[in-house]
């Protein structure tokens, strides 16, 4: 399951 | 972190850097869509306010910085210091027509509908069509300077990586970020007929020229 927010990305 | 995502973001950092170089050596924003680039200072507004309530990596929070403080130099530079030199007869796309749908969609379609999240998703969805105004202009002029061109290419390239590196991610580790990758998508497909124009002209050595 993906984490919500937690955007790791830039 | 793999390599499509680090030299995605090498990429995205050459752009800003390049525009603003360009700008600050030939005193000039003739060519640039100050609309935007305002558009491109507000993505990165918007979805960096995490800096204050989610550190992930000094990398992370560095690159948050330096984007943000590039970005508003830049537009800085479009409106106030090299105002006279802003094309803005050509710059004639509605910013509005592009920001309130976005507006309205990540109230719609998001993660999860806290404050936070809505601006994430606003920045996300603002991003992928921000680089239409810039596009039209040069559709307008029917030309770009070979500077502008490589900024946008690198700007394109950026996004073209971060799709492989969606790939890598899903399979590598499991993980999907749904919102970003279609946004992704929109954005990178964007830059398609750029990218074709780019490839056959610049890198041939020829001004990029739109037949008129």
């Amino acid at each position: 399951k993906q984490l919500l927010q937690n955007h790791d990305e830039l | 972190m793999n390599v499509f995502r680090l030299t995605g973001d090498l990429s995205h950092l050459v752009a800003i850097i390049l525009l603003l170089l360009k700008i600050w050596k030939t005193r000039s924003c003739a060519g640039i869509s100050g609309k935007s680039q305002v558009m491109f200072a507000l993505v990165f507004t918007t979805r960096y306010l995490d800096l204050f309530t989610n550190f992930i990596s000094p990398y992370n929070s560095v690159m948050k910085v330096i984007y943000l403080g590039c970005s508003y130099a830049t537009v800085y530079m479009i409106y106030m210091k090299f105002k006279a030199s802003y094309d803005g007869n050509h710059d004639t796309f509605r910013a509005e027509f592009l920001i309130i749908p976005v507006g309205g969609l990540a109230f719609l379609v998001n993660h999860e509908f806290t404050p936070l999240e809505i601006l994430w998703t606003f920045s996300i969805y603002l991003e992928s069509v921000a680089i239409l105004p810039q596009l039209f202009m040069i559709t307008k002029t029917g030309e770009a300077e070979t500077i502008t061109t490589h900024y946008l290419f690198a700007l394109g390239l950026y996004r073209a990586l971060y799709l492989i590196n969606w790939i890598w991610r899903y399979y590598f580790e499991g993980f999907f970020d749904l919102i970003a990758i279609v946004a992704g998508c929109v954005q990178t497909i964007l830059y398609c007929d750029f990218f074709y124009l780019y490839i056959t002209k610049v890198l041939h050595g020829k001004k990029l020229s739109l037949p008129a």
